[in-house]
């Protein structure tokens, strides 16, 4: 419950959180689509974490049903993966979420 | 030298090859790009053969200079990666060197 707490607050307290691995060409992506729009996620490498990595990762998928990397939120809000937030940039939403989350 | 041995003969033998990772999803958009222009590539998921897969890696990156998946070759010849093959398509290459890989 612990570790769970942890990340609830780490989402709710940062405007955009990105949980990702190093290696990951999709987790890649995503930081350089915030980089491209000069946003700073607070990005947490999983694989950089020892044995709370995957005890992470069921926590994210017991808190939004997605066991995979890249994991982002937006404003407290679960967004989704890498394909999720390159949909909501082409659909120009994503800034303004951005935005919203920033002003908080 | 054995196992580097049956690299050679796999990617010499089959017009296009495909070391890839189960779980990657750049390794899935390469395998998917093929599937869209009908051609069944050899696929092998490094993450599936146990100790034998980072061997493979090892020896792929002695071979091409390329320790990332997916890992792409197209009538013997080293394409690289999923932006590498993405390249090539966009370009209308990658059609024409399947077509020749496959008429061998
Ligand atoms: N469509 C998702 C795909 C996410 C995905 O499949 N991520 C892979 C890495 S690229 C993953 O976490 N694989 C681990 C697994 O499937 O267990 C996205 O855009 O983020
Ligand atoms: N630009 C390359 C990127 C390849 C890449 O970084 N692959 C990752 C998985 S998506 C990998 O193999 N990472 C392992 C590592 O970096 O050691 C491509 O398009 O294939
Ligand atoms: S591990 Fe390859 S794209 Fe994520």
């Amino acid at each position: 419950a612990r570790l769970e707490e942890t990340v609830k607050k780490t989402v709710a307290e940062n405007p955009v959180v990105v949980y990702s691995k190093t290696w990951c060409s999709y987790s890649s992506e995503v930081k350089a689509l915030f980089k491209k729009f000069g946003v700073e996620p607070l990005v947490i490498e999983l694989d950089e974490l020892g044995a709370q990595g995957p005890q992470l990762q069921k926590i994210l998928e017991r808190l939004t049903g997605q066991h995979t990397v890249p994991n982002v939120f937006i404003g407290g809000k679960h967004i989704g993966g890498c394909t999720d937030t390159v949909k909501l940039h082409r659909k120009g939403e994503l800034e303004s979420l951005v935005e919203t989350a920033t002003k908080k």
